[in-house]
């Protein structure tokens, strides 16, 4: 493992822990997009189908065991918590799952490496990671109303993603025979997603003013 | 054809 895939697993791992804190120390979701979590929560679950079957290493499947357990407990927060629920932004958050859910599925079942379930399962989950972004994005904007934990989980998921690209073109050049097509486009994607909210994060923060997007 | 590389990414 190099060290850009380490630093994109230890961001990605922070971006969780601040939103899971934030949730549990201030009892209180709001400017989280509960659809978003929920198509994280997916991801992880149509991914890590084969966490028990194949072992890769005792990091990856803690870290998958992380991943699943975080994402299912945010949304258990979001939905059942008798106070965490009051503060959710159900009018806001109207972004609809089918939007990407369909496109992504279809995706999958034409595009993939291997016309199997489990691998049109786990291409599902790389198309659906590239896009579950959105429904928050959306949200920020709407609300326009960003505390900074909520600030600081979209930039730490956003440099996860940008760190997966450098630990691709580090793998490339260091691995022979390593070029997953299906994982790079839509990492890339991905990546390009947060560009918008990167630049309107940095100017706030060099300029040491409250984030705030643009209507 | 080349053997698709592992998946030991997350």
């Amino acid at each position: 493992m190099n060290i850009f895939r380490l630093a994109g697993d230890m961001t990605h791992l922070a971006s969780v822990l601040v939103l899971l804190l934030k949730i549990h120390t201030i009892k209180s979701c709001s400017g989280v997009s509960l659809k978003t979590q929920e198509l994280y929560a997916l991801v992880f679950a149509t991914r890590y189908l084969d966490i028990f079957v194949t072992y890769v290493s005792f990091y990856n499947t803690v870290m998958k065991l992380i991943f699943l357990g975080s994402s299912f407990s945010i949304v258990w927060y979001i939905r059942r918590h008798r106070v965490v629920r009051r503060s959710y932004d159900k009018d806001q958050d109207t972004f609809r799952h089918l939007f990407l859910l369909l496109p992504c599925l279809v995706l999958a079942l034409v595009i993939n490496e291997k016309f199997t379930f489990k691998e049109v399962m786990w291409t599902f989950s790389i198309y659906l990671e590239a896009v579950a972004i959105l429904p928050q994005l959306v949200l920020l904007q709407r609300t326009r109303n960003i505390d900074n934990l909520t600030g600081q989980y979209v930039f730490l998921l956003g440099a996860y993603r940008a760190l997966y690209i450098l630990n691709w073109i580090y793998r490339y050049f260091t691995e022979e025979h390593y070029v997953h097509w299906i994982t790079w486009i839509a990492g890339i994607i991905q990546t390009l997603l947060y560009a918008d909210f990167f630049y309107y994060y940095f100017q706030s923060w060099k300029n040491s003013v409250k984030l705030e997007l643009p209507a | 054809d080349v053997e698709p590389p592992p998946k030991d990414e997350l």
